[in-house]
């Protein structure tokens, strides 16, 4: 049992960190479809 | 493992009636009594790691809901780039600055690179393959508009004597010089000018002397002056500014490569001496050739006519060629 919580507490860093990294992967694509749209404006 | 179904009831009935109390509890009441209290010892366990199971699923599905909202916003992004190219393409006056059409290209190039790089971790990696192919398509599109902006550029030839070595190249416009460079082709250097109305005028020249023939000087402009020639706006000057040689027709820019005008005069500061000269050796002659300096000097500012002179004189070198 200890196992497989240790297993899962690191399945859930892992993935922690994964949406973390597509939060910032997101924002800057909306940063650049913003400025993109200004200068096609 | 679900233990709600094995859970049991640990509840003591402590109604006790007064028969009962010296009797024995029975087996099953004891085993009972004992399992649920390791049950206790275990749950706080169980109840972590349901609530891990519970997280991870949470996260998972935002995760999931991430990625398919970034593969949109790459979507939205990459049409919108394709409108914008599409749009300056068709419509390559009214296209914006170099620097930003750079950076466009910049957000491009990072964006696909995010799309590229950091879906290895796990999330789909399908993108990959298309960004980089949009990728190269977006690099060559900003190269052809170069080379359509590019393709204003003209050519204009004038003597010059071998030991001025200055390159300066007076065609009536001011220029600021802004480099000079030696290149492998060419032993003599050349030098940069960019027009002295810059950054509104965007004209640049490049003046070096010529391989074949040093006493000719190559100067190639690029680009288009968005302002009057200077001798043009001067009309009263009584030649000072006219000391510069005004090639015998104006480069006209075109959309090919490059034209051909050559400047056969010699410098103005001997021909305005030896005019003088005249003047003074002769009064007689005064009006008259004040009249001849008027008719060559307006028929210099003429356009036209330095156009057809052009022709006239290219035509004869081919003759004679």
């Amino acid at each position: 049992k200890d196992e497989s919580i240790d297993e899962l507490e690191e399945e859930l860093k892992r993935v922690t960190a994964e949406n973390k990294k597509l939060v910032e992967m997101l924002s800057v694509v909306c940063e650049n479809y913003n400025t993109l749209r200004s200068h096609l404006m | 493992m679900d233990y709600s179904s094995s859970w049991i009831n640990t509840s003591l009935d402590l109604n006790i009636n007064s028969h009962r109390v010296h009797q024995q509890l029975p087996k099953n009441v004891v085993e009972n009594n004992f399992f649920s209290l390791e049950m206790k010892k275990s749950s706080p366990k169980e109840e972590s790691s349901g609530a891990l199971v519970e997280e991870l699923k949470r996260v998972s599905a935002e995760n999931k809901k991430l990625t398919g909202m970034l593969t949109e916003m790459c979507e939205n992004y990459n049409t919108l780039r394709n409108n914008l190219m599409e749009y300056m393409r068709k419509n390559p006056d009214k296209e914006s600055s170099p620097s930003k059409k750079r950076k466009s290209d910049e957000i491009s190039s990072s964006n696909n690179n995010l799309m590229g790089g950091g879906e290895g971790g796990g999330v789909n990696g399908n993108n990959s393959e298309s960004s980089s192919s949009d990728e190269d398509q977006s690099c060559k599109k900003p190269m052809e508009l170069e080379t359509c902006i590019k393709a204003k550029v003209s050519r204009v030839y004038y003597k010059q004597e071998s030991s001025d070595s200055s390159l300066i190249v007076k065609d009536g416009y001011q220029w600021r010089k802004y480099g000079q460079k030696v290149t492998r082709d060419n032993p003599s250097p050349r030098a940069y000018f960019k027009c002295s109305f810059a950054p509104s005028c965007t004209v640049k020249k490049k003046v070096q002397r010529s391989v074949e023939d040093p006493s000719v000087v190559v100067a190639t402009y690029e680009g288009e002056h968005n302002h009057p020639h200077p001798s043009q706006m001067e009309s009263t000057s009584s030649g000072t500014n006219n000391r510069c040689r005004n090639p015998i027709s104006s480069a006209v820019p075109s959309s090919a490569p490059s034209t051909v005008t050559i400047d056969w005069t010699k410098s103005k500061c001997s021909n305005e001496s030896s005019s003088k000269k005249m003047m003074i050796n002769n009064p007689k002659m005064e009006v008259p050739q004040i009249l001849v300096e008027q008719m060559a000097t307006s028929l210099t500012k003429d356009l036209n006519f330095r156009a057809a002179l052009a022709a006239a004189i290219s035509g004869k070198m081919l003759h004679q060629s």
